[in-house]
């Protein structure tokens, strides 16, 4: 079973705003 | 044919032929005649003058054809004739051609650097002890282990009036050293200059009485300096680069003047001189292409058997290792690829979120997955898993 790729969209990023990685 | 490769390519021992090293060469000499012009020896006329160039010209037409010092009344009656050779040669021989009586004391000197330092090759002398301070030479040689600068019998006079200084540089040599395995030979051969020093003429050998000598000037002709330009085994000709200085052509991974060091990438192994059974080339030092320059580690070539010691510098293309034969953190190895291809090492790229690190494994490939993620990059949930909304843990048991 292929697994769809992880969509960056999705994550919340409100608690963890320095771990967001520069797009 | 190449005299520095066998028939299959591998490297042996090569060197230049036997040549006159002085000839051509300009001379120095201390006293030549013609200056103030006298009734035989004018310098500026070219039928009377006497040039210390005849010396190591090649002959021919040349009238007159022997160099001739000054008139010399008193002390000091020595004159001193100097050859740059160029560069430095394995000498054979050296030989002068007088064009008057010889005379009775000759001291014959080398230089290895240039003329900034001399060392004898040999004296010749009919009074070995007051002219030189040295016994006879013995008629076996040198007494010890090593060459030796010994005395031997004045140059003879011949039929002609004239005579002949010939040395042989195994004259002052102990029979059987062998030249590739003596260093001492080695350097009992080398020069880079040769200076002739006519220390007393053959007439004025009784004399006492410096006021009753008979005017007396030295004449020769023909110096030859019979050698090979030295290149260590690693080159079988010389050249003169773009400076008109004469060099070795050097093969074998060497580089120099006299081909006695490595060439820059050509540190796998340390210089040696060739030898007849052994060419000790240089080799490339193993960089699978992606190393410009290397150095040689003693330790390493010792720890190998004596067979590998070039470390490559600045590995690029992502690589690392002694041998740029690894890929370098945070890249790792395309199976797809010939090592030494420029792509050879791919980056990890593992995934932000989903992998626990950006380094991933150099020889698979795979990326540090979080709990749940999977894939070579971390890019997506395992079976049982789906996306979550927290970055931390990308992926959760699906309920």
């Amino acid at each position: 079973e292929v697994m769809p790729t992880l969509d960056m969209a999705l994550f919340d990023w409100t608690d963890y705003e320095d771990l967001k990685p520069e797009v | 044919a190449d005299p520095c490769h066998d028939q299959g390519g591998a490297p042996r021992s090569c060197v230049p032929g036997l040549v006159n090293a002085a000839l051509g060469r300009e001379v120095l000499a201390s006293s030549t005649c013609g200056r103030p012009a006298t009734r035989v020896c004018d310098a500026s006329d070219p039928r009377r003058a006497h040039p210390a160039a005849l010396l190591t010209s090649a002959g021919g037409t040349a009238n007159p054809v022997c160099w001739r010092s000054e008139s010399l009344r008193k002390a000091p009656l020595n004159v001193t004739l100097t050859v740059p050779l160029g560069k430095a040669f394995e000498l054979v021989f050296v030989s002068l051609r007088f064009c008057s009586a010889p005379p009775a004391s000759v001291a014959l000197l080398k230089s290895q650097d240039h003329g900034r330092t001399w060392a004898p090759l040999g004296f010749f002398s009919s009074r070995c002890g007051p002219d030189y301070g040295r016994l006879p030479a013995p008629a076996n040689g040198p007494a010890g282990p090593g060459p030796e600068a010994l005395c031997f019998p004045e140059p003879q006079a011949q039929s002609d009036g004239g005579g002949l200084l010939a040395f042989s540089v195994q004259d002052g040599s102990p029979p059987g050293l062998d030249l590739d395995s003596s260093p001492v030979l080695q350097d009992w051969v080398t020069a880079t200059d040769i200076r002739v020093v006519l220390t007393r003429p053959a007439m004025l050998e009784d004399t006492r009485d410096s006021e009753a000598m008979v005017p007396y000037s030295y004449s020769a002709t023909e110096l030859q300096v019979g050698g090979r330009c030295k290149c260590n085994g690693h080159a079988s000709r010389c050249l003169l680069d773009t400076q008109g200085l004469l060099i070795c052509d050097c093969r074998h991974g060497t580089e120099g003047p006299d081909c006695s060091r490595c060439k820059p990438f050509y540190c796998d192994r340390p210089w040696q001189r060739a030898t007849a059974r052994e060419a000790h080339a240089c080799f490339a030092c193993s960089c699978n292409g992606h190393a410009r320059r290397c150095r040689f580690n003693m330790e390493l070539y010792r720890l190998s058997g004596r067979r590998s010691g070039g470390v490559c510098l600045n590995c690029r293309h992502n690589t690392a290792g002694r041998h740029c034969h690894y890929c370098r953190e945070g890249f790792y190895r395309d199976p797809g690829r010939a090592l030494s291809d420029r792509r050879a090492c791919r980056a990890c790229d593992c995934h932000p979120v989903g992998a626990a690190g950006k380094t991933c494994n150099q020889t698979t490939g795979q990326c540090p997955c979080k709990d749940g993620v999977t894939g070579l990059t971390c890019n997506r949930c395992a079976p049982g898993f789906q996306q979550s909304r927290s970055p931390v843990a990308p992926c959760v048991k699906t309920p």
